[in-house]
């Protein structure tokens, strides 16, 4: 079955959508059957990859109405980006989310069902959290395998981790203890800056303090924002992109855990 | 009494923090009262404004004592940046407004009931809010009198701001009808690239057909993520820094409402 990985980090702009879409795009491309799940009610991930939020909430096809309003959730599954990749979108439905899960029976665990159903159809299902540390993003680490913390070089993006590892720590203890920290991607990176090369050397610090992979940072490339306008990931348009290394040692890590999985 | 401004958009990390400390610096340089209310979890405001939330908790002197916990407001508010203005921190332990503010009758109005017990102490306070239209983005702008949107000029930033206006008719209908936008802020701009000066145009589209200012785009400068990490604002350290113009208009905008109000 499926690797399923979140990515996650509450603070706000730090490249979440983006890793998780050109991660996907690297995934795809190495052969891998490859499923994106946006559980941000934004729907930057859905817009990412092309798809217009507005036109799968008249069909009735987002997460919104997978997880709360009984649709199939093969019904809202989508193929993208030249049938490489498939898709569960989301829309301005999923702001929702949080009191529709409060209000059921074990709300936070139907993500993870839902996910378990189709987990037999792919070799990864990457899901893209919203900025913060909401019900949405606690089912998505009830449903994770592993987790990405993306964090741009910078002092607030730092400051937040600690917190998000608390509720990592929550989740492992009562829902699923084998959930495991697949490293932190800084993101963002200016390497002719001081403070760039601090917060990587506090990130790196970090890593070490926990155990953690700290993967080589991605810098700015205009790839990544152009990839956002057309509607496809940023590595499509360019593969050499700065910071395309970085994504490729990802998944060439990922691919790793698949085989011993 | 005190301006309120609210300051906010979904999307994570376009520059909402930033912002507030900066124009809030510029309105203290002009010899205005100023206070900002950091109205995120996450306590970037805090921590840009060099406080630490952990102290703060300790004390029981954050914005969440003061909305749940019976803390007076005065208790909770320090005085920052060389006492040039003053700070009403939070901390992580803001995570919980959301429910807190579900189970308490009409919780959603609690911050605008503390505000005003101080509002006569300032000229202008400025609320600082999270990446999410939750409720205590709503609190915030059940206490506002006008609202500042800043919004990266990238495509994933304006995708949420019709929904961020349906939040804001919602409360001007229930609670506040004389809540005003004071515009929309273009941040993190580069004029170099096609895109972004695709989305400014977009913006300046989408300002004309609410009828909202748009204010010149502020570019990028070291000065603003070199002020997060020396605890002070931006245009402290680099008066002409980029973008310096445009927080000057919105503060002198803003000081022309006051004398109007
Ligand atoms: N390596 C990069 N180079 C240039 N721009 C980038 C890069 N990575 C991300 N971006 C841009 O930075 C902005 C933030 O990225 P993104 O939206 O992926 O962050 P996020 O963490 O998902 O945000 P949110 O918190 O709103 O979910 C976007 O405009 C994106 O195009
Ligand atoms: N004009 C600018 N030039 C350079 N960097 C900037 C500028 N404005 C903001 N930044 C940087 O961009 C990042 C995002 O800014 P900020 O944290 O203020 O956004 P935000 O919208 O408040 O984020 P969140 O959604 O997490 O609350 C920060 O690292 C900040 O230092
Ligand atoms: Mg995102
Ligand atoms: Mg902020």
């Amino acid at each position: 079955p499926a690797l399923v990985m979140a990515t996650l980090n509450q603070k706000g702009g730090v490249g979440k959508t983006v890793s998780v879409v050109n991660i996907a795009h690297l995934l795809a491309k190495a052969g891998m059957r490859v499923l994106v799940v946006d559980c941000d009610a934004q729907a930057s991930a859905t817009i990412h990859l092309g798809v217009y939020p507005a036109d799968r909430d008249a069909l009735k096809a987002t997460l919104t109405h997978v997880l709360f309003h009984k649709t199939r959730i093969e019904h809202a599954i989508i193929s993208v980006c030249d049938d490489s990749m498939d898709l569960l979108p989301s829309s301005i439905s999923l702001a929702r989310a949080d009191s529709e899960i409060n209000s059921r029976a074990n709300g936070s665990l139907l993500l993870r069902a839902r996910i378990n159903e189709i987990k037999d159809r792919y070799d990864f299902i990457l899901l893209d959290c919203p900025p913060h540390l909401s019900q949405i993003t606690v089912s998505a680490l009830n449903a994770a395998d592993l987790v990405l913390i993306p964090s741009q070089t910078e002092t607030l993006s730092l400051m937040g981790i600690p917190q998000l590892l608390e509720t990592l720590a929550d989740v492992q203890s009562l829902v699923n203890p084998a959930i495991r920290v697949l490293g932190i991607l800084p993101t963002l990176y200016d390497p002719r800056r001081n403070q760039d090369r601090d917060r990587l050397a506090d990130l790196t610090e970090m890593g070490g303090q926990n155990g953690f992979q700290v993967f080589p940072p991605v810098r700015r490339a205009v790839a990544y924002p152009t990839g956002v306008n057309e509607g496809k990931p940023g590595l499509a348009i360019d593969p050499n992109a700065a910071g395309c290394e970085s994504y490729q040692e990802i998944a060439d890590v990922m691919i790793d855990r698949l085989s011993a999985y």
